[in-house]
């Protein structure tokens, strides 16, 4: 319902918004569920519960720093594929995949500086069933396209090429580290397109490749820093 | 949820009092995942002279409450404020169905002290 005004000043405060809609159903990925967890409170629950005044107090969690990715940030999204229910591309030649992927970022707020982005690949059961070989996977921008146009009619940049022994676990990539996007200050969305060329046997049946771009789930962890949350109350110096 | 700590004594120290934030009462439930809501607890309470002493109290504040037992009129008694505070996490969804994972510092008042 509407908020008090007492409410939408706080949540202001706290950078919070209520989604607009009825609340989502999409589950939880179990990545946050695992960082919720280790947060600050856990490390203070275990610490007042486990440890009686004799006991070696746990590490205070760094501020600003998220442990487990081992990056500075205080600010930690999951963003799911926006093209997910986009059927895949009819792939070319001896490509198994060939996959646009389109991630919305226009939450990101100037003040947020980009610490970590990180796309996970996960092809699920099909993934399972997909020869162990030397998959060759290609990720390339695909800025500029105009939806509902073939992909091939447009020139790509390859980001990375990237030889993977089996499709059976998640696959990550660090896409800060591959340059353009760390530079450029406030991207709004990131488009992508994954190539996959099937190893050693090229002759696979089509209906797998179908069933791995179907299953396919990709989603991307932003980590960003706001430095103003981040200030400790410095005392002037008298 | 709120009520004021049963007041145990005419001039009660400052010290922590318990605060419950209920994100359910406050409509938050359906977009918070997590967690349910927090002991965000707030300071209550005197820094009258001597018991300012016994108080994590800076020396000025231990100072302003002696002035304030001799000239009241003239000085007033410190003030009871957080002095140790914890950060909490929140888990909740964004306007755009992503997951979120937020860190504020400074949101759960361990201590209170006089200053």
């Amino acid at each position: 319902g509407t908020l008090s005004p007492q409410a939408s000043a706080l949540l202001q405060t706290l950078g919070l918004s209520p989604p607009p809609g009825p609340p989502p159903t999409r589950p939880v990925p179990s990545v946050m569920w695992r960082l919720f967890r280790r947060g600050p409170e856990a490390a203070e629950t275990q610490g007042s519960e486990s440890a009686g005044p004799e006991m070696p107090q746990e590490p205070q969690p760094l501020p600003c720093h998220v442990e487990e990715l081992g990056v500075p940030g205080n600010i930690v999204r999951h963003v799911l594929d926006g093209g997910a229910s986009a059927p895949p591309e009819p792939a070319l030649g001896s490509l198994c995949l060939e996959k646009p992927l389109f991630f919305n970022l226009s939450f990101l707020d100037p003040k947020e500086q980009l610490t970590l982005v990180r796309l996970e690949l996960n092809f699920g059961a099909p993934g399972n069933l997909a020869p162990a070989q030397d998959w060759e996977l290609s990720l390339s921008y695909a800025q500029g396209r105009l939806w509902g146009q073939p992909l091939y009619w447009h020139h790509r940049e390859v980001l990375l090429r990237r030889t993977v022994p089996t499709l059976h676990d998640p696959l990550y990539f660090d896409m800060l580290a591959l340059g353009r996007l760390g530079n450029s200050t406030f991207p709004q969305n990131l488009s992508l397109v994954l190539e996959m060329l099937p190893g050693r046997d090229s002759d696979l049946p089509r209906g797998l490749c179908t069933k791995l771009g179907h299953s396919l789930e990709a989603s991307l962890l932003v980590v960003t820093l706001d430095p103003q949350l981040c200030q400790p109350t410095s005392r002037k110096r008298r | 949820a709120t009520y004021l700590a049963p007041l145990d004594s005419p001039d009660p120290p400052c010290k922590a009092r318990r605060l419950y934030i209920n994100f359910r009462e406050v409509g938050w439930h359906n977009w918070i995942i997590a967690p349910r809501g927090f002991m965000a607890n707030y300071c209550q309470g005197h820094c009258f002279f001597p018991t300012a002493t016994k108080i994590s109290s800076l020396n000025h504040a231990v100072m302003q409450s002696l002035m304030h037992s001799v000239a009241p009129a003239t000085t007033p008694p410190p003030c009871c404020v957080p002095v140790k505070l914890s950060p909490i996490s929140v888990l909740f969804y964004d306007n755009s169905d992503n997951v979120v994972l937020r860190h504020y510092e400074d949101m759960v008042v361990d201590e209170c002290g006089c200053r």
